[in-house]
């Protein structure tokens, strides 16, 4: 599976937990993350660890390939190089921090083969 | 300065088995 390029998250929106704490994406945490989604009755925390990073179709894209949950299923995604993901412990990260900053003022470290970044996924999907 | 729910940044999140 490869979908398209999705457009990365606002900035300086403002994000509501879920126990009702407002925060900048910028400043989200980890614990953040984790919080909410012991809170949450839908949505609980999964992993995926970064396998491969290769050049896109595009120059400005990149195609990552990441081992997903604990059944390791492997999925593709497609996304412009300034993309961001949340890397456990970390925070944001994308495959070109610097373009991340100057685009979307989200200060970003560089994503890496081997990071563990936080995803969420509905509870009893499966 | 727009509020979004928390769970509107699970599309920008890495992707699951589901995707």
């Amino acid at each position: 599976a490869a979908p398209s390029p999705t457009p990365a998250p606002v900035p300086s929106s403002i994000i509501q937990l879920a126990d009702g704490e407002l925060k900048r994406v910028e400043d989200l945490k980890t614990e953040d993350f984790i919080q909410s989604a012991e809170i949450s009755s839908e949505l609980k925390i999964d992993s995926s660890t970064v396998e491969r990073i290769d050049s896109g179709q595009s120059p400005n894209a990149v195609v990552i390939q990441f081992s997903v949950g604990e059944l390791k299923a492997q999925v593709c995604v497609e996304v412009l190089v300034e993309y961001p993901f949340f890397v456990f412990g970390q925070g944001w990260s994308s495959c070109c921090p610097d373009r991340t900053t100057q685009l979307f003022e989200l200060s970003c470290a560089k994503l890496c083969v081997g990071d563990v970044c936080v995803s969420l996924t509905l509870r009893g999907l499966r | 300065v727009p509020v979004f729910p928390w769970h509107s940044l699970v599309p920008f999140l890495a992707p699951t088995q589901s995707d």
